[in-house]
């Protein structure tokens, strides 16, 4: 679960400030999956980034699976992230050394997972993204929405109780995006009570979403405007 | 215009293969728009990326406004692309030390366009794409869907008679990406015979298009997949 109370973001001073998430308020129960759509620019990555441990926000309380994280210091942070949160990036951030296969499993690794174990679970889940040819590849030789798809991976790798998702259709067509929407919400026993927050520009997405919420000037709202035709 | 003859890209040798492009035909006349779309690893970036003299096709040859391009040398090849064609690209690839409009106002001084004239286009796109606020930032300050609009003006810096996009509305929501659309496809003069390539998952953009195109496993044809609903 998540909790976000009054959290804004300010970037830049005087002149150039910019209050990119402004005055956010938003709670995801265990097995909720919520929609943040909105406009480009609207904060949309500034309000997942703090969600995710990303970010520090300016103002505002965050709590992650019960745990008052804005308490924390910055020592702190990498652990709970690790261990509560599959974050998948709007620009992927994968490793540029390491193949599709070993970006996922080092978060494994690193979450004390044994190696053989790491090892099936990386091949399962790209084999669900429909991946099993490009495991050993390396990110440079990957299309996209390839990239997109291990990004998507890595995040479930350590089936965390928490994912925030942003954009993660984006690179893909409709019916891989489809196969990767029945992943995040009916796959990979979601029931045990995971919550999802995905931000996405996708309309389709909503046909799996429980809430949808519009963000706009870094306000928060459950005014959505229908797609432009 | 342009026009793609028989071209295929092998990436890889041995065992590691694989046939990105399978034997594509395809051209494009002046003034018309065509969208290329398929299935995520298809083939569409490495075909676009042929035809904008990016990437070597294994064989088969490549026609930009008449010039047969797979015959040029390389070090013929740049002045070629800087002069005709306008790339937006899939990962934007923005210079990360330029603002927003260097990065725009760069590709006119290498084309030798005056300074004040090339500030005078780089304000004009920007703002015709609702970045007029954020005109002297970093990319690392700007949003996916900010980026990407960057790279869409900067393809359009010089004014080209050749455009490829690729994926170039899968950051936007969908009213920023219907005046993306507006732009490509009836603002700027176009009825000056420019001819636009678009590669998309985006099934909204077939409203402008004269044709739409599907990439399978590397192989063109007109057979179109429609939405997963
Ligand atoms: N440098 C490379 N070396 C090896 N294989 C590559 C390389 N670049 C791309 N590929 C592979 O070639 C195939 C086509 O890639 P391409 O990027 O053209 O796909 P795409 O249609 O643009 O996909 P997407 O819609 O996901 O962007 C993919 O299977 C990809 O993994
Ligand atoms: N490091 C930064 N410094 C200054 N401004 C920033 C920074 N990061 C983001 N911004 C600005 O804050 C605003 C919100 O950015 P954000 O990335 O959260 O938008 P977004 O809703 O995710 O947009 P998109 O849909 O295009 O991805 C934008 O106007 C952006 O330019
Ligand atoms: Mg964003
Ligand atoms: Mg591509």
């Amino acid at each position: 679960s998540i909790e976000v109370k009054n959290v804004s973001k300010i970037y830049g001073r005087g002149n150039t400030e910019i209050r990119a998430v402004d005055d956010v308020s938003l709670q995801v129960k265990s097995g909720e999956i919520v929609l943040i759509m909105g406009p480009s620019g609207s904060g949309k990555t500034t309000l997942l980034s703090m969600a995710g441990l990303l970010l520090r926000p300016t103002s505002g309380d965050i709590w992650v699976n019960g745990v008052q994280a804005t308490n924390l210091t910055e020592r702190q942070l990498p652990q709970l992230r690790l261990n509560s949160i599959g974050f998948v990036f709007q620009a992927y951030n994968l490793l540029a050394s390491l193949t599709a296969r070993e970006n996922i499993e080092i978060v494994s690794n690193l979450a004390g997972i044994h190696a053989s174990q790491a090892r099936q679970r990386s091949e399962e889940l790209l084999t669900l993204l429909g991946l099993e040819t490009r495991m050993d590849h390396l990110p440079s030789d990957l299309s996209g929405g390839q990239k997109q798809r291990v990004a998507i991976a890595r995040a479930l790798a350590n089936d965390p109780p928490l994912i925030l998702a942003d954009e993660p259709t984006g690179n893909l067509d409709s019916k891989t995006g489809y196969e990767v929407m029945e992943l995040l919400c009916c796959g990979l026993g979601r029931d045990q009570g995971r919550s999802i927050v995905i931000v996405t520009h996708d309309h389709r997405l909503r046909n799996i979403a429980d809430r949808v919420l519009w963000l706009e000037d870094g306000k928060l709202s459950d005014k959505v405007v229908p797609e432009t035709i």
